[in-house]
C-alpha cells in the first residue's frame, strides 16, 4: 500500500485556494457585518458546533438516508469578533493558529462557541503562560 | 514584519468524527 | 503561531467518516452500474479533471463571481473499472493507494482519466519494478 504523506496537508492546501476563490464555497458566515466564504464539509469536519447544527438541521428535516442540502448561510453572534472567525476559519484551512495575548481571548470566545475544544485548550494554555 | 515562531504541536487539532 | 502538525490528517479523516455517512456528499459519481457519493470540493481539490470540468461548467453557465453549485452527477465512461475509481476515491480520503499487478493497469487508467498525475507516475513506477 502506497502512502502518500504530503496528500493531506496538498488537499488541504488546493481546498483553501478554491475557498479563496469562491469556487464551490456552498456556505456563508454572518458575523457582525462581515460575511465568510467556506466548504460546509471543511465546517463541519472541523467543528462540532458546524457538525452538531448539520446533523441537528438533518433531523429537522428528517430528510432520509444522509443529506445533500448544505447550510447555506449561517448567522454567529455579533458578541463574537469577526476578526477572531476568520483566524479560525484559516486555521481550518490551514493547520496554523496565531495566538497574540491582545486576540487569544477573543479566539477562545470563538472556539467555545464552535465546539472546537482542542483550540479552546490551546487559547487557555496560551494564557497561562 | 517580525519572524513570528511556528511552534509544532503534534496533538489533535479538531474533533474526531466517530467510525458510524 | 501555533501549527498542528497532525490537522491536515484529521481533516481529511472526518471528511471521509462524513463520505461513509452521505453527509454533505453533493456529487454522485456513475461508472458502469456503480453510484459513488463524494463531496465537489474535495474531487476538485484532488483531480486536474473535476477541477477543469468545474472551471469548464461555470464558464458554460457563465455565473458570475465564483460559483456555488457543485456538480451532482458526473458520468465516468464506462471502459474504466468502478472498483478502479472506488479505490482512487478512497485514496482521495485517506492518501493511501493499494497497489496490486492485477489492478494497477486499471487504476493507471482511472488515474489518468481523473489527471491525477502523481498517482499515475506511481503506478507506471510499480508497473515498471
Amino acid at each position: 500500500v502506497k502512502e502518500f504523506t504530503r496528500h493531506s496537508d496538498d488537499v488541504l492546501l488546493n481546498l483553501n485556494e478554491l475557498r479563496h476563490r469562491g469556487i464551490l464555497t456552498d456556505t456563508t458566515l454572518v458575523v457582525g457585518s462581515v460575511q465568510l466564504q467556506a466548504h460546509s464539509a471543511v465546517l463541519v469536519a472541523c467543528s462540532g458546533f458546524f457538525y452538531s447544527l448539520y446533523s441537528h438541521q438533518v433531523m429537522l428535516q428528517g430528510r432520509g438516508g444522509g443529506s445533500r442540502e448544505p447550510l447555506r448561510t449561517v448567522s454567529l453572534p455579533s458578541s463574537l469578533d469577526p476578526s477572531c472567525v476568520s483566524l479560525l476559519l484559516d486555521f481550518m484551512y490551514t493547520s496554523r493558529l496565531p495566538l497574540t495575548p491582545s486576540i487569544v481571548s477573543g479566539v477562545l470566545a470563538v472556539a467555545a462557541y464552535l465546539q472546537m475544544d482542542h483550540v479552546a485548550d490551546t487559547c487557555r494554555d496560551f494564557m497561562q503562560k | 514584519e517580525g519572524i513570528v515562531p511556528t511552534v509544532k504541536e503534534p496533538g489533535r487539532s479538531i474533533h474526531l468524527i466517530p467510525r458510524d
